[in-house]
């Protein structure tokens, strides 16, 4: 099997479809606290997997506003103003639909690519990893 | 009934990946 360092600086993906890579990451995050960004995009990851006729489903969506958009959170931060009204008014009208964060979750990702994702792979507690 | 943020943890503890 591939090592680590092989598998994990393939790509951002490649780092959070393993469980340790993923793990190490959130550590790394952490400590910068920037660990709402990757939370958010699991969050994202599990509500496109939830029932859309399951009412939880509509808590869930309710709950990942409130903890990452309504405020100003640093993924907040990171989203474009139309996207965060987008999911406004979807929870608003109750009109969920599984792509809802879609557009959130791409905005989350390109920017840990361009920085967090990064600054992981020079860091101390990947290099001491591998 | 469980509290929001059982659920948004349960949601994000899902798409998790797991044993590799």
């Amino acid at each position: 099997p591939d090592s680590p360092r092989t598998r994990w600086t393939k790509s951002l993906l490649s780092l959070l479809g393993d469980q340790d890579g993923a793990q190490l990451f959130r550590t790394f995050l952490e400590r910068d606290k920037h660990v709402d960004t990757l939370d958010f995009w699991f969050a994202c990851n599990g509500f496109r997997q939830m029932d859309i006729n399951n009412t939880k489903t509509l808590r869930v969506a309710k709950a990942i506003y409130k903890r990452y958009i309504e405020n100003s959170s640093v993924v907040a931060k990171q989203l474009k103003a139309a996207t965060k009204s987008y999911i406004r008014d979807v929870i608003r009208r109750q009109q969920i639909d599984s792509a809802m964060f879609d557009q959130a979750q791409t905005e989350i990702q390109s920017s840990m690519e361009d920085s967090a994702y990064q600054n992981f792979l020079t860091s101390d507690i990947y290099l001491e990893y591998i | 009934l469980e509290s929001e943020d059982d659920l948004l943890q349960k949601c994000i503890t899902s798409a998790m990946p797991k044993q590799n």
